[in-house]
């Protein structure tokens, strides 16, 4: 569902360490 | 008793749940009273990202974690994020605030623009976490226990989360009986509201296309 992208996005960017981003 | 391995495994989850929290200075000025709706949506969107890039550092540090196949880890954090976010809220309304705090968010929230069929659920679920009085131990392995859920969509090595996830819940079961002795059945009051949280967390998509609407 559209309402998962962005919190997939931002649990991808976080597991990877980008936090600042 | 707990083991001596288990009163380890315990200690670092706690400790790393107590580590990574939302920012003070966000937490803070969600108690500033003066907001405009538009404020309030930028402001609960914004805490939400934080809140899934806190919860997404905690779960780092669960032992075994990082070693699941990396689309699993994804597919976890996806199906526990918003349930996650209901325990860790759930904290901040049966703790004792400093007074008025707990109404201005709880103002906050309903004026939100989220229709009530769905705000109702959600401080319906903060009380039933507020009675069982949780410490901050119960609150680290119940979440815990709810990121490793197996059952997941899109999870392909369930039985590797479910080696993770065992020792948490026996733990947890442990604890409950250490700290509870007159009350056999904590930990399964425990668990039950981990069933009100995936109830939650289907309804919570409905109330995201709800809220964008209005």
């Amino acid at each position: 569902p559209a309402s998962n992208l962005g919190l997939e996005d931002i649990i991808r960017k976080a597991l990877m360490g980008n936090l600042e981003e | 008793e707990l083991s001596q391995e288990q009163q380890a495994l315990l200690s670092f989850i706690v400790e790393a749940y107590q580590k990574h929290r939302i920012p003070q200075d966000m937490a803070k000025k969600l108690l500033q009273e003066q907001f405009n709706a538009e404020e309030n949506f930028l402001l609960l969107t914004e805490m939400a990202t934080s809140h899934v890039q806190v919860l997404v550092e905690f779960t780092k540090n669960i032992p075994g974690f990082s070693a699941l196949d990396h689309e699993d880890q994804i597919a976890l954090l996806k199906g526990s994020a918003v349930e996650a976010m209901f325990l860790r809220s759930a904290q901040v309304f049966t703790r004792k605030q400093p007074h008025g705090h707990t109404e201005v968010l709880e103002d906050r929230i309903r004026k939100s623009g989220i229709s009530e069929e769905f705000i109702t659920p959600m401080f319906t679920f903060y009380k039933s976490i507020g009675e069982l009085q949780m410490t901050q131990e119960e609150h680290a392995l119940l979440t815990a226990i709810t990121i490793l859920s197996p059952d997941r969509p899109y999870v392909k090595g369930q039985q590797a989360v479910e080696r993770l996830q065992e020792p948490m819940l026996e733990v947890l079961r442990r604890f409950c009986a250490i700290q509870h002795p007159l009350e056999p059945q904590h930990f399964a009051r425990l668990l039950g509201r981990l069933t009100e949280l995936r109830t939650l967390n289907h309804h919570h998509a409905e109330m995201l296309t709800s809220w964008r609407m209005s």
